[in-house]
């Protein structure tokens, strides 16, 4: 695939897929996140972007031979290697599992738990007490799954990796305090050996893990 | 990033909706 | 890939998408979807079910070989030959493109708006109208790309026409009476060549489009 530029905003938890998956390929990868290269709700917003990305969503992937993509799974697909996206046709179907185990699964109550706390969403007692719920099922399946294995699938580093990891980074660094997690060890083995491949700690830098979890924030 | 972070889709109430499906077609399917 | 059987409740629009892609496969794909075969809310429970597949949640296909997968867009893929999931690296990712609009565009309000009219949820007014507009608004972005196009990706069926065609099922057979559709001729042309394809037809049967838009079902 071509190098390209990858609009987004900064520390944005899905143009990291993508960032991470560049990382493995060597894809030359350009993040356009900052004026003057792209300002989020005024870029995404003029006609020539509309006309590439017709829902103004980012992350959006510009090629350099003009190809563009929207939807960071697609665009985190396009610029993985074969090793990632699968080397055979059960390799693929798992992984392409456990991607959309990440958007179904853990975004939708990951996302009702976080942004209360971090000041971007009204506080509902009952969404987060039952967000919490969901995120320990959630959890409890990946443990099971991880019990005898180092990566989601096969032996190494897949797209299913990169994808739920990022997919739990918020909640990994807000609100699973020690305790919260203690419950699923297998999960916190595999997220700190993922986060600590050289791949993912050129994009992620150094994530540190939440120490108390985050409340509620006015 | 957490300020844009707010601009997101996320379909918050995905949870609530899969668990009245499934009552309905548990329902229906007696 | 194996033949295998795929569990489900009848008339899953997920589980629609595996299905057509096993017509064009030609994968022979047993559909277990009633009594003895798989009771939903009974067998999904049990525990060896719950073995293969931790979620508990359908569509859900187990090879002959003994292979699991859960998700439908994985089974889907898994069941589809190459040219459904794409001849080139940018069709590939086009078609996940489309697939993850089609979860993250079309899913939440095509439900908001018609699970109150199918008495599966209770009517909100605000929630229906804003359904409505997003539904609006994603239509008029698959209108713009099918001006000159004949399916979403390529020159042939794929995997996106698979899962959008599934995805908007409910709306096109519950609410989008033909004032309502009419802005959209180039989606509803698409839809209509999908449906009356063989493989479509094979699983779907003949389709009912709306003819006046279903209100709350109390």
């Amino acid at each position: 695939m071509a190098a390209g530029t990858l609009y987004t905003y900064a520390e944005n938890w899905r143009a990291y897929k993508a960032q991470i998956a560049a990382q493995y390929s060597g894809v030359h990868l350009k993040v356009a996140s900052t004026p003057p290269a792209f300002t989020f709700g005024q870029t995404n917003r003029l006609p020539n972007f509309l006309n590439s990305f017709p829902l103004g969503k980012v992350p959006a992937f510009q090629g350099d031979d003009g190809f563009c993509l929207f939807e960071s799974n697609a665009i985190a697909h396009y610029l993985s290697t074969d090793a990632l996206r699968g080397s055979t046709p059960q390799a693929s179907a798992h992984i392409l599992q456990w991607v959309n185990f990440a958007d179904s699964e853990i975004i939708p109550p990951a996302s009702a738990w976080v942004f209360p706390t971090l000041g971007i969403m009204q506080f509902n007692k009952q969404a987060t007490e039952q967000a919490k719920e969901e995120v320990k099922r959630m959890l409890l399946v990946l443990n099971q799954h991880l019990n005898t294995r180092t990566f989601l699938v096969g032996e190494r580093v897949t797209l299913a990796d990169i994808t739920v990891v990022c997919s739990l980074l918020w909640i990994y660094k807000q609100v699973l305090e020690p305790a919260f997690r203690e419950p699923y060890p297998n999960v916190n083995r595999w997220f700190g050996t993922c986060i600590n491949q050289p791949q993912f700690k050129a994009v992620l830098g150094e994530v540190k893990l939440c120490e108390k979890m985050a409340q509620f924030d006015a | 990033g957490v300020d844009f972070l707010a601009h997101e889709r996320i379909w918050f109430d995905k949870p609530r909706y899969d668990e009245a499906e499934r009552r309905f077609y548990e329902r229906k399917n007696g």
